[in-house]
């Protein structure tokens, strides 16, 4: 019968699009916004 | 091997002090500063005097860069985050000198050079891993080819004028690289080859960002790469852990382009049921369950539905792929031709069943591209045909012509497999409402109603369930067809003994019929 | 009626080598630079703890309603990500400003007493990454070419 797709931890019903937060094939959850590298102005590299 | 001698201490040291300067505080915006120190150094030790000593160069550092990531594997009790960020301290600096080598060499305007170099590095990488693939056997790692590759790609993809101009051809050579190591070649690389294929950053620029979606066929080739990998293993149902994962990840991808590029699926569904193993009926049913984001699906429930009388129906679906050349061997394609336009040769029908047979193997009998092909090809004449005399399909302006007089021959001569090949490739194209869906959802009520044994009957019944009773989606197009069979008198559904084989059969008709009532 | 279909060899050893590598697979930090403070790690938690982010966490919105230490945590912590940049972004909307000298977060305390066309001066809060902690810094010139 197959698996119940809506338990990949995707939200199927989202408005807006899934592949810009999506984290893994093997991951249960979307990507946190601390999780996507980002190009930030250089000036906040401050480390 | 012939290495010359000195090179390899000379590019050992060459890495080290790169890896150092990239990592000093002070070495500019992107490492910029550091890169200008860093080439003169390189000039100096003349690695980039030829070709070929950039090349021997490239592959010392990357064959340095997995062997200190080996090494580091094989330290004990150390967690993953030091783990990682020992191999990754070394690893993040050289792809950052590839990056900048690719950006900086030849001047700004020549982006040949650039790719070039970026094509012969992601060469010599693909190279390594392959060669490491078949000598460590089980205990290759993907690590540090991941990163690289990863790191490599997010680099060339930042937002940048220089790499903008040249974004196509970066994709290109990336897709390039991932078609050399499919999991076919390199199934110990194959989740992380998922990964990188499916990262966020790839699917955004091959299937989005890219103008007139010229990344979609170099994107199609890569999920076939995967589908026919998959393929012996579903083909078996028995799918061990290893393989389920990997399964449940495509099942992921596959979401998440049925959500944000539909029409990508819509156009290159013909392709991937060529490939994805008939067994496999729920991640075919994901992909033909796809229809254009703009159109909106009338509830397939919905009393007395006049399917023919949708704005869409008639339209064609864009196919991107050229199935009539799949119609082999070309004599074949000929006599098909021939017999569509003109019902001869008669003993073109009887042959049929021989031409699309390819062994006597239970369960390998049939080329099943070729099956596909031909009842595609056929069906998009007979539709054109109906068109040109100004009809529409229906039971009745399907029947009594050359496509289906084949099709019935199909039905009718093809044993058990063949035949549940056969209704396969016709319920593929039970999809969104299209032409196709529209011809093909006839046809196999017409081969229902007309079906000179009830075994024909039972098997359509077969095909169409076996899609229907799996876990959703299911494309529109299957759901329609089934609704009409059981609802429409004239297909007398309810009188066949089948119908009441078994209590659990009988209760899941009713309630489909329920649900559709 | 397929039935199943015996492996090829290839295939067998395509199976090995899958399954020695699902022993490895890869770890959501691959894909990422590298954290300087905060690894990808996923560590599980009791069931009952929220397990995913709650819904709109990544946006400019959510990130307002977050407390202003919380925003300076983040932009601190998280450097070089979207948080980073959604908490500068929310940073802006309480009328902080970035100093790109002191690569430290200003906001004016009161009325600056001198504004000119490059500068302007007077008494500023800033948040000291260092002690952190916010400060008050009167006299303080603001020269806007250290605006971000």
């Amino acid at each position: 019968p197959g698996i119940d797709l809506t338990t990949l931890g995707l939200n199927l019903n989202s408005p807006g699009n899934l592949y810009s937060t999506f984290q893994s094939p093997w991951a249960d959850a979307p990507c946190r916004p601390q999780d996507i590298d980002y190009h930030v102005p250089s000036e906040y590299l401050t480390s | 091997f012939d290495d010359p001698p000195g090179l390899h201490e000379k590019t050992e040291f060459l890495l080290r002090e790169w890896v150092s300067m990239y990592h000093m505080p002070d070495a500019g915006r992107d490492s910029t500063k550091a890169f200008s120190a860093f080439v003169g150094q390189m000039h100096q030790q003349g690695i980039l005097r030829t070709d070929d000593l950039i090349t021997r160069f490239f592959r010392l550092c990357t064959e340095m860069c997995v062997d200190l990531c080996y090494q580091a594997l094989a330290e004990q009790n150390q967690t993953q985050s030091q783990l990682r960020n020992q191999c990754f301290h070394t690893l993040d600096a050289f792809v950052r000198l590839i990056a900048l080598l690719v950006k900086h060499s030849g001047d700004t305007a020549n982006t040949v050079t650039k790719i070039n170099l970026l094509n012969k590095v992601l060469g010599i990488v693909a190279g390594v891993l392959l060669q490491d693939h078949e000598v460590r056997h089980r205990e290759f790692q993907q690590l540090s080819y991941h990163r690289i590759f990863i790191m490599l790609f997010i680099e060339l993809n930042a937002p940048e004028h220089i790499l903008e101009n040249i974004n196509f051809q970066v994709l290109t050579a990336f897709c390039n690289t991932f078609h050399i190591l499919r999991p076919a070649k390199a199934p110990g690389f194959a989740y992380a080859w998922l990964e990188l294929v499916s990262h966020r950053v790839f699917i955004g620029r091959m299937l989005a960002i890219i103008p007139q979606q010229r990344g979609w066929s170099m994107y199609a080739q890569l999920l076939i790469d995967l589908f026919k990998f998959l393929t012996p293993f579903l083909r078996n149902t028995e799918l061990t852990k290893a393989t389920h994962m990997l399964y449940k990840g495509c099942l992921r991808v596959l979401l998440v382009l049925l959500h944000d590029f539909p029409e990508f699926l819509c156009e290159y569904h013909y392709m991937f049921c060529n490939v994805i193993p008939p067994n496999c009926i729920q991640m075919r049913n994901l992909i033909l369950s796809a229809f254009p984001l703009n159109m909106r699906l009338p509830d397939p429930f919905t009393p007395n539905l006049k399917v023919d009388m949708l704005p869409e129906i008639a339209q064609p679906p864009r196919i991107m792929t050229d199935f009539v050349a799949m119609i082999q061997p070309a004599s074949f394609k000929k006599e098909l031709d021939s017999y569509l336009k003109t019902r001869s040769p008669v003993t073109f029908l009887s042959e049929l069943r021989s031409k699309l047979q390819v062994s006597s193997e239970p369960g390998m009998r049939y080329n099943i591209p070729v099956m596909n092909a031909l009842v595609l090809h056929v069906g998009n004449q007979a539709i054109e045909y109906i068109h040109s005399k100004g009809l529409t399909p229906s039971m009745s302006t399907i029947a009594h012509s050359s496509h289906m007089d084949i099709f019935q021959n199909l039905a009718v001569d093809l044993d058990t497999e063949g035949r549940y090949l056969f209704l396969n490739a016709i319920s593929n194209q039970l999809r969104y409402p299209n032409s196709h869906t529209h011809y093909f959802s006839c046809t196999l009520l017409y081969l229902f109603a007309e079906a000179n044994a009830e075994a024909i009957q039972e098997q359509i019944t077969r095909v169409l369930l076996e899609r229907l009773i799996v876990n959703r989606p299911h494309p529109w197009g299957l759901l329609i067809t089934f609704i009409e069979l059981i609802k429409n008198p004239q297909f007398k559904f309810w009188g066949h003994e089948f119908v009441h084989c078994a209590p659990e059969i009988e209760k899941l008709f009713e309630s489909v019929a329920r649900s559709c009532m | 009626p397929l039935g199943p279909q015996p492996l090829h060899k290839e295939h067998r050893f395509q199976l090995a080598m899958m399954e020695a590598s699902f022993l490895h697979l890869p770890h959501p930090a691959d894909s990422e630079r590298i954290r300087t403070y905060f690894p990808h790690n996923p560590c599980p938690t009791p069931a009952y703890y929220p397990q995913v982010p709650p819904p709109h966490s990544d946006t400019v919105e959510f990130f307002q309603r977050l407390g202003t230490e919380t925003l300076f945590f983040i932009f601190y912590y998280m450097e070089g990500t979207k948080a980073q940049y959604l908490a500068a972004k929310a940073l802006k909307q309480k009328s902080w400003r970035f100093h790109t000298k002191y690569m430290m977060w200003f906001q004016r305390h009161e009325e600056p007493k001198t504004i000119t066309e490059d500068y302007e001066q007077g008494t500023y809060i800033y948040f000291d990454y260092e002690k952190w902690g916010q400060r008050k810094k009167e006299g303080f010139t603001f020269e806007y070419k250290f605006l971000e």
